[in-house]
């Protein structure tokens, strides 16, 4: 994934 | 991390104690669905295998273990130790018809075509329906316990907190991801239901029963 920013979700 | 999204995993985190905690101060597991827990079960560890690729941070690596760990523990309580107490006979929702639609549809729509990114876009539409057989398990037998009620209302109110914390975010930090988004609000929207009687019910003293 691009953006790795919903990743640091849960 | 906002403040949304910290209340929202603290409130995933309060639902996944409030069902230990039912399910071993009452010796029971009556009213709960042991198919959603297996889908719950299949949602975490799909959705944690980066657990062991990419490191993000020492508070998302303990919830994600806390979260598969006690999902494990939910079924062996279930399954094994208090199996006796088991409502087999109301949980008879077909769980392939959750999980082969999921697959699919994460096979079809997804951010990337990767063994890794498939298996977590899976989670997230998995997650999205999870709750089904606990729904239609309550609407079987037309009434829970109240402290099932506590735990539904802090396990919805999860996902609805991500929603506030995906609006925040975006005009925030310009960050948004449309699958997560969308799975979040139809899990959301498939609580409001039972939000509607738990506020009306639950809250004023009452046992949760549904109307006849």
């Amino acid at each position: 994934k691009e953006d790795e920013g919903s990743k640091d979700e849960l | 991390m906002n403040i949304f999204r910290l209340a929202g995993d603290l409130s995933h985190l309060l639902a996944i104690i409030l069902l230990l905690i039912k399910i071993w101060k009452t010796r029971s597991c009556a009213g709960i669905s042991g198919k959603s827990q297996i889908l719950f079960a299949v949602v975490y560890v799909s959705r944690y295998l980066d657990l062991v690729t990419t490191f993000i941070s020492l508070y998302n690596t303990l919830m994600k273990l806390v979260f598969i760990t006690s999902s494990f523990a939910t079924l062996y309580l279930m399954y094994v130790k208090f199996k006796a107490t088991y409502d087999h006979n109301h949980d008879s929702f077909r769980i392939e018809f959750l999980l082969l639609p999921c697959f699919v549809l994460a096979l079809l729509i997804n951010a990337s075509f990767t063994p890794l990114e498939v298996l977590w876009t899976f989670s997230i539409y998995l997650e999205a329906v999870a709750i089904l057989p606990q729904l239609f398990l309550v609407s079987k037998t037309g009434e829970a316990e109240s402290i099932t009620s506590h735990y539904l209302f802090a396990l919805g109110s999860y996902r609805a907190l991500y929603l506030l914390n995906w609006i925040y975010r975006y005009y925030a930090e310009g960050h948004y991801d449309l699958i997560a988004i969308f799975a979040g609000a139809i899990q959301t929207i498939l609580y409001c239901d039972f939000f509607y009687l738990y506020i009306t019910k639950v809250l004023k003293g009452k046992k949760l029963q549904l109307p006849a």
